[in-house]
C-alpha cells in the first residue's frame, strides 16, 4: 500500500515545493522509498532536486499527453532513495491540449498506478492554481497536505481549496481525505500568527461533527520556521538535509516526515 | 497627466497587494490623489483596504461586463486622498466570459480613460497570473513595477513576465515601460540575498544596451524589509501607516512613495 499526497494550495509562494522536495527527503532519510511528482509547469521541484529543467528527457508532459508510454522509463533517482517524475515547461500547454479529452483528469492517476507499488510514499508537488493539474493530482491522490502561512490574507483561501476537494471527492474520488495543514515560514513570535492558528485550529475542531473530507483534518506540529537555508538550497539543488542539516529548516521538515511516516505505520 | 502604473508578477504571494495598498497610501500622505484598481478576483486589495468583499455594490466586473457602466459611480474614496475602484470574486469568470469578445483586452483601458485625470496616480493591482486581467492591466497602463522577493526561485519567473511585458508592448501598447523592481519582504542579512539582488542589478545594466520596455528599469531602493506588521494590518482593513506608523514597513513604504512621486515630478 501507498501513501499518495497531494501537495496543494491554489495560492502562490506559501510552501508547496519546499514541503514536497524536504518532507520526501525526510522521509528518504527515515529509509522509506518516496517519489516526487512535479506537476508545476514551473519545474521548481525539478530545479530544486537538482536537475536542469532546459534538459528534455522524457517528463510529466509526454506521459499525460501519450498514455502509451512507460512512466518507469522517465522516474529517475536523484537522491539516495528518492525517486522524481518531472515537470517541464510545456506542461503549461497541457491543460489546453487536453481540453477536449473526456480523460483527461483521469491520466495522471494512471500514469502512477503503472508505477505499482515502487514506492511507498508518492508527493504530488501542485501549481498554483485550481486547473486541470491541480485536479488530477486530487483524483490520483489519497490524501491532501496543504502548505499555508499563518497569515490573514492566507487564511481567504482555504474555502476554495476545500470547496474543490469536496467536488473531486464528490465526483471521482470519494476515498480523498484532507491530512492537514502545514504552517510554513512560520513566525511563531506574534499574537497575529497566534490569533491565526487558532482560527485554524477551531475550523478543524468544528470540522469533526462534519461529513466532510477534511473532517479529521489537522494543523500538522511543529509548524516549519521560517528560515533562510530553505530559501538558498534550490539555487543549488540541493535539499536542506545536504544543505545545512543543522539548520532550524532541517529540523522542522524531519520532524514532519516523522509525523507522516509514523502516523502512516500507525494507521 | 497620470502616472498610471501596474503592479504585476504572475508568481503569487510577492508582495503585489501590499506594495499597491501602502505605495497608495505612502503617496496619499503626500497629498496627492491616488486611485487603486484592485483587479485580483481574491480582492485582497479591497479587503485589505476595509471593504467587505461580499457587499456587492459595483466593481471592476460590473464595468469590464458592461462598458456602458460609469465608473465615476463605482469608486469610492476609501482612505483620505486614496480611492478605490474595488474587485469582487465575480471576476473570476470575467476571463470566460468575455473570452469571445474582440476588444476585452482594451476595456480597462476604456474604465480608466472615463475616469479621465481625477487621479494623478493610478495603481494597478493583478493577480497571480498572465491572463485576461493581467494583460488589460499591461494595455491600460503606462509603467510597470514588479514586486519580487530577492530569492532564487523568485528570479526563475522574471524571463516570462517580461516576455509578456514585451509582447503587449509590441502588439498594443508601445509606449508601456517597466520602471523596475521593488524588493518585498527583504531579508538583507544573507550573502544569497545579495546574490540575488546583484543577479538583478547586473540584468538592469545589461538591459541598457537593448531596445526593450526594460531599458530603463531599475531596482528601487531601500528594499522592503519584511516586517510582520505589515502581514497584519491587512486584517484590520488598514494601512500601515495606519496600523503602525513607525514600523520598518511604514518607514519602507514612505521612501518607496517619495521615490515614485518625486521621479515623477521631474521626469
Ligand atoms: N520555511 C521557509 N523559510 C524561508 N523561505 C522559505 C520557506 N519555505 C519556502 N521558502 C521560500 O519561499 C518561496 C516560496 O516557496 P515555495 O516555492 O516552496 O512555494 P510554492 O507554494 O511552491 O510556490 P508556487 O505557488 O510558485 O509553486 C521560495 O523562494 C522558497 O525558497
Ligand atoms: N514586507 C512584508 N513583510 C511581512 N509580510 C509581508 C510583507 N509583504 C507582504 N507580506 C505578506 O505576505 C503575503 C503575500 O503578500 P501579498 O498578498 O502582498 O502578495 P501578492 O503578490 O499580492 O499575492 P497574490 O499573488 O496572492 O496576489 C501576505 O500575507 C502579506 O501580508
Ligand atoms: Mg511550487
Ligand atoms: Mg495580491
Amino acid at each position: 500500500p501507498q501513501r499518495v499526497i497531494a501537495l496543494m494550495n491554489q495560492k502562490g509562494g506559501v510552501g508547496k515545493t519546499t514541503t514536497t522536495v524536504n518532507l520526501a527527503a525526510g522521509i528518504a532519510r527515515l529509509g522509506r522509498r518516496v517519489l516526487v511528482v512535479d506537476l508545476d509547469p514551473q519545474a521548481h521541484a525539478t530545479l530544486a532536486l537538482g536537475l536542469d529543467p532546459s534538459e528534455i528527457s522524457g517528463s510529466m508532459y509526454d506521459l499525460l499527453i501519450d498514455p502509451s508510454l512507460d512512466p518507469n522509463q522517465v522516474v529517475r533517482e536523484v537522491k539516495p532513495g528518492l525517486w522524481l517524475l518531472r515537470a517541464e515547461t510545456d506542461l503549461a500547454a497541457v491543460e489546453s491540449e487536453l481540453a477536449g479529452a473526456p480523460d483527461r483528469h483521469g491520466r495522471l492517476a494512471k500514469v502512477l498506478a503503472r508505477l505499482g507499488d515502487a514506492y511507498e510514499f508518492v508527493l504530488l508537488d501542485c501549481p498554483p492554481a485550481l486547473g486541470l493539474l491541480t485536479v488530477s493530482a486530487l483524483v490520483a491522490a489519497r490524501e491532501v497536505l496543504v502548505p499555508m502561512q499563518a497569515q490573514f490574507l492566507a487564511l481567504q483561501g482555504v474555502g476554495k481549496l476545500l470547496e474543490t476537494v469536496g467536488l473531486v471527492a464528490r465526483e471521482v474520488n470519494p476515498r480523498l481525505r484532507v491530512a492537514g495543514v502545514v504552517l510554513c515560514m512560520f513566525d511563531g513570535q506574534t499574537t497575529h500568527t497566534q490569533e491565526v492558528l487558532a482560527d485554524l485550529e477551531s475550523f478543524f475542531t468544528e470540522a469533526r461533527k462534519s461529513q466532510t473530507p477534511w473532517q479529521f483534518a489537522r494543523v500538522y506540529r511543529p509548524p516549519v520556521r521560517r528560515n533562510i537555508k530553505l530559501a538558498e538550497c534550490p539555487s543549488f539543488g540541493q535539499t536542506i538535509f545536504e544543505y545545512a542539516p543543522d539548520a532550524a529548516g532541517a529540523k522542522d521538515y524531519a520532524a514532519l516526515a516523522e509525523s507522516v511516516v509514523s502516523e502512516w505505520d500507525s494507521r
